[in-house]
């Protein structure tokens, strides 16, 4: 199955 | 002091409405350039953007930048008291922990005013990078709601591809298999039927239909909404909502370990 991946591992924090 | 004064007062409530059940507690961010949210959802898998310019206010006044956080859950109650038609104002001390909602009658023949306890919330903020999106696709809201729930029932993913036939929408589970292609129709007699594809190459993104519908909620803000998606990145759905700004849900995909 894929995984779920998190927002913050794509957008860092700013 | 901040001060806010918007005569389509229920377009509040739409996007409060919208977020509610995606974010608890979030920060509502105030300057002189407007009124803005970002907050993620409790697994920080999906992001919310909120943007009301300071020029869709009838009034909009900021002395200087502050951050106001509230129980999503709370505000609703609230605003669940203003009438459809009430132009909805919103006041705040520069030190206070407090927010006031003053809400007017259109024949000015009734005001009332909700006082919201702020809360300090913890909440990190992302930047969100400028993205050439490989895909968008422009529908009906009601269309987007409708896919997304009727995929709901076969299963709880949902694979999106744009191909140059079209934006094709793919579930499976127990019960079977479920595919939605949309077209390109720019000449639909009515403009709110209208898809409009804006492909540069072919991409297909797997995402959990939970998050996607949940977005949904925010059909009541806008004619049309748009999905961009870019290969290996989160898909961005975007409500405009109009002279003002813009809702927009970010969700990252699902991708093989």
């Amino acid at each position: 199955d894929d995984k779920q991946r998190t927002i913050s591992s794509f957008f860092a924090s700013a | 002091m901040f001060e806010a004064r918007l005569v389509q007062g229920n377009l509040l409530k739409k996007v409060v409405d919208a977020v509610k059940d995606l974010v608890t507690d979030a920060n509502f961010d105030c300057s002189s350039s407007g009124f803005t949210l970002q907050a993620m959802d409790n697994s920080h898998v999906s992001l919310v953007s909120l943007s009301l310019r300071s020029d869709g206010f009838e009034h909009f006044r900021c002395d200087r930048n502050m951050s106001m956080g509230m129980s999503l859950g709370n505000l609703a109650k609230i605003l669940k008291c203003a009438g459809n038609d009430d132009i909805v104002t919103m006041k705040a001390a520069d030190d206070g922990d407090t927010v006031t909602f003053m809400f007017e009658s259109p024949k000015e023949d009734r005001v009332s005013d909700f006082e919201l306890k702020l809360m300090d919330i913890d909440s990190e903020h992302l930047g969100i990078p400028d993205t050439d999106y490989a895909a968008t696709v422009t529908l009906p809201a009601a269309e987007y709601q409708r896919i997304c729930r009727d995929l709901s029932s076969i299963g709880d993913t949902v694979v999106i591809s744009a191909t140059k036939d079209g934006v094709k929408f793919s579930s499976s589970g127990d019960v079977g298999t479920a595919n939605i292609t949309v077209r390109q129709n720019t000449t639909a007699d009515k403009k709110e039927e209208q898809v409009s594809i804006d492909l540069k190459e072919p991409v297909a993104l797997t995402f959990a239909l939970r998050y996607l519908n949940s977005f949904a909620k925010a059909t009541p803000l806008a004619s049309h909404v748009s999905l961009s998606m870019a290969r290996d990145l989160p898909v961005m759905v975007d409500y405009q909502i109009s002279d003002m700004g813009h809702l927009r849900f970010y969700l990252a995909p699902k991708i093989e370990d």
